[in-house]
């Protein structure tokens, strides 16, 4: 159940092109699915990287580098992914590191390597081949050696010595859960190897990456996207659905992150960072406090997510909910969401005001509300506009200023330079003291194609 | 909803997030779009990988290959006007209309909903054990106006915002209802006159309830379909 890609790095939406001179290095399979592109380069000895392309045509171009800025570079290119040996393009070592292919040439005192072809200044019993990864004077640890990769030095004085090369799980630290750890471990803390998180078998789960963008759901490497105490991967063995990973712990927490991105008063975004003093549901039901079991037991212990703020019973996100939550004081309701904490406004201050509706605003404001540059009225990128100078001659739609041609009763506009925003209110506010007015009820509003329900329960409703 | 009843709502949809779960309430206004309300998001400017609407059944779970269910992936977030506290939610693809799953109807812009009109308010959310949390629940629920609504709040209802009947027994929306639609009938038809919003209290015998007043942002709603 182990996939060939296990063994290979993906990067998404890129392609590693060769220099003019290597391209005739380049062998080229069409057709071939991706488990079978990676079989193949997985077989061929100086295969080291692999082309994926899936348009125009299906394509495995496998080369023989990965990016190491001499001999191909890494393009974008939408419809290709790239997939490089990990061995080749990780700085860390797993396990001894017989496996390491890195490039590092110098000890941990600072002593360039000598070459493996060599016997000088040290002579040697190793002779480097297509398979031994005996490369130039790249640290490599053929003797399965516990010190990791090593090399015989050029310094006459000392024969060889470690090159201190790290171990994947002391390379990148970890701060509370790991939920941001984007280090390189791939097996867990009982020497498994994980599954891919593209991949279903051998266990189906729901974190795909392409839901999860936020998750950086990368390979197979061991990360956090539920809010587990650390990181853990779903592993390879059929009978083993998942497991934790075994990374050290940094002994030090970003400051910065302290002092600058918790709120008290209101919350931003889900939540995360939200440490006031709420401490019931939106419905008034007081909340548990984390530090207790009862009326709901919980996985949430505050020493366990010392860095979620777990204090009390005040609503907090340690999960990645929708919003702040707590586990609540009634047993019949075990979680309920805060949403009655208010969410920080992200406007920007408004830089104008406008009166009445702003038809007839002429300032110069060119921002939205949240601070995005307008879009030319006159240019159709990134939206086709609607709206534009020539259907609103009168509306002196001049540059990306902001302005109302269609008379929005919510005040000045523009089409946005954010691919995502096609348009949005300005940074302009309605200028003091002037009103909104509703109109009375009219005598007979009509509607059609719209709002009809029939109100018979058929009876195949009642399962 | 706090003391309402299974019911029928074609209009009503469930916002799913990325594990499936239900986690607030829309209204359909047309084939392709669904209004809730901000509270129910993170941001406006990010995409929704994984978050989709579900329509067309009545149960918050149902089983696979329950008849005429559909739940349709949400490809975009539009903010309304900063105080309406409204999105707009595009479908990855058009809803089917048919006997579960019809749009509703938008008021006239800026209309105000006479005093005493029916109305409803629907959702799969917390009923504090009043009702059935597996199924849709529905509450009939008569408007008042705001100058009796500003009796209970003390004046801080505002002109976009409505309010309905306080009940004694305690009626309303509460957790996972937001969003969710407060329909009026009008004749034949079933206006969406206010959207469900978080509020102090949920069902609170004698508390009215608040709803954004979606006719003061009809204009909106409409501007972004077309654009």
């Amino acid at each position: 159940t182990r996939s060939l890609l296990n063994d290979f790095q993906r990067s998404e939406g890129r392609e590693l092109a060769p220099t003019v001179w290597n391209s005739a290095r380049v062998l080229t399979l069409p057709g071939l699915t991706l488990e079978d592109c990676a079989k193949s380069c997985s077989k061929t000895l100086d295969c080291r990287a692999f082309n994926y392309e899936t348009r125009p045509s299906i394509t495995c171009k496998q080369l023989p580098w990965v990016e190491d800025g001499s001999n191909a570079e890494v393009k974008r290119n939408v419809n290709c992914d790239l997939y490089e040996k990990k061995v080749y393009v990780r700085k860390c070592i797993v396990g001894k590191g017989e496996d390491y292919r890195g490039k590092v040439s110098t000890t941990k005192s600072g002593h360039t390597c000598q070459q493996w072809w060599s016997k000088f200044p040290h002579d040697h019993r190793w002779i480097p081949s297509s398979t031994n990864g005996l490369e130039l004077n790249y640290c490599r640890n053929p003797d399965g050696d516990p010190i990791g990769p090593w090399c015989y030095t050029t310094d006459q004085e000392r024969r060889y010595e470690s090159c201190n090369i790290p171990h994947c799980k002391d390379e990148v630290c970890i701060t509370c859960n790991g939920e941001d750890y984007r280090g390189q471990v791939d097996h867990t803390e009982n020497g498994m190897e994980c599954q891919r998180w593209d991949q279903q078998f051998p266990h189906q789960h729901i974190y795909q990456p392409e839901k999860y963008p936020d998750k950086s759901l990368d390979d197979n490497y061991c990360r956090n996207p539920d809010a587990s105490p650390v990181p853990w991967c779903y592993t390879i063995d059929p009978l083993v659905e998942r497991e934790s990973c075994e990374i050290s712990k940094c002994s030090v927490v970003p400051k910065r992150r302290v002092r600058f991105s918790f709120t008290t008063n209101c919350f931003r975004g889900r939540g995360e960072d939200y440490r006031g003093k709420v401490n019931e549901t939106t419905s008034s039901i007081p909340c548990q406090r984390w530090d207790a079991q009862q009326p709901h037991e919980h996985p949430f212990y505050p020493n366990t997510y010392e860095c979620k703020g777990l204090e009390e019973n005040y609503c907090r996100n340690p999960d990645g909910s929708e919003a702040p939550w707590c586990f609540t004081s009634v047993p019949q309701m075990r979680t309920a969401l805060c949403l009655q904490i208010k969410r920080c406004a992200d406007d920007i201050e408004a830089e104008d005001c406008y009166h009445e509706n702003g038809k007839n605003y002429r300032g110069v404001v060119r921002k939205t509300r949240k601070g995005i540059f307008c879009q030319k009225w006159s240019v159709n990128t990134p939206h086709k506009t609607k709206i534009n100078p020539e259907t609103h001659p009168q509306a002196n739609l001049t540059e990306n200023y902001c302005r109302n041609p269609d008379g929005d009763q919510h005040g000045p506009w523009c089409y946005t330079t954010d691919p995502k925003t096609e348009f949005d209110y300005c940074a302009i506010k309605q200028c003091a003291g002037e009103k909104v007015s509703l109109i009375e009820p009219a005598e007979k509003v009509e509607f059609s194609e719209c709002g009809k329900r029939d109100d018979r329960t058929p009876r195949s409703w009642s399962r | 909803i706090v003391g309402g009843v299974p019911g029928n709502s074609p209009w009503t949809v469930s916002l799913r997030d990325r594990k499936g779960n239900h986690f607030c309430g829309g209204s359909l206004v047309n084939s392709k779009w669904v209004i809730s309300t901000k509270q129910c998001f993170s941001s406006c400017y990010v995409d929704l990988p994984g978050y989709s609407a579900m329509m067309g059944t009545l149960f918050k779970d149902p089983k696979e290959g329950e008849p005429d269910r559909q739940t349709i992936p949400l490809t975009k977030i539009v903010c309304g006007p900063s105080e309406s506290q409204l999105v707009m939610l595009q479908l990855e693809y058009p809803a089917q209309f048919n006997e579960r799953v019809s749009q509703i109807c938008l008021p006239p812009e800026r209309y105000i909903v006479p005093e005493g009109t029916d109305c409803e308010i629907a959702g799969w959310g917390e009923t504090k054990g009043t009702g059935d949390e597996t199924v849709l629940n529905v509450a009939q629920i008569p408007v008042i106006s705001n100058k009796e609504c500003n009796k209970y709040f003390r004046g801080r209802v505002r002109e976009n915002e409505m309010c309905t009947n306080p009940f004694q027994g305690g009626v309303g929306a509460c957790e996972r209802d937001y969003g969710g639609p407060l329909a009026c009938q009008n004749s034949d038809c079933w206006v969406l006159e206010g959207v469900i919003i978080p509020m102090r209290r949920c069902g609170h015998p004698g508390q009215p309830n608040i709803f954004i007043r979606v006719s003061v942002y009809v204009d909106w709603i409409k501007k972004v379909m077309e654009m």
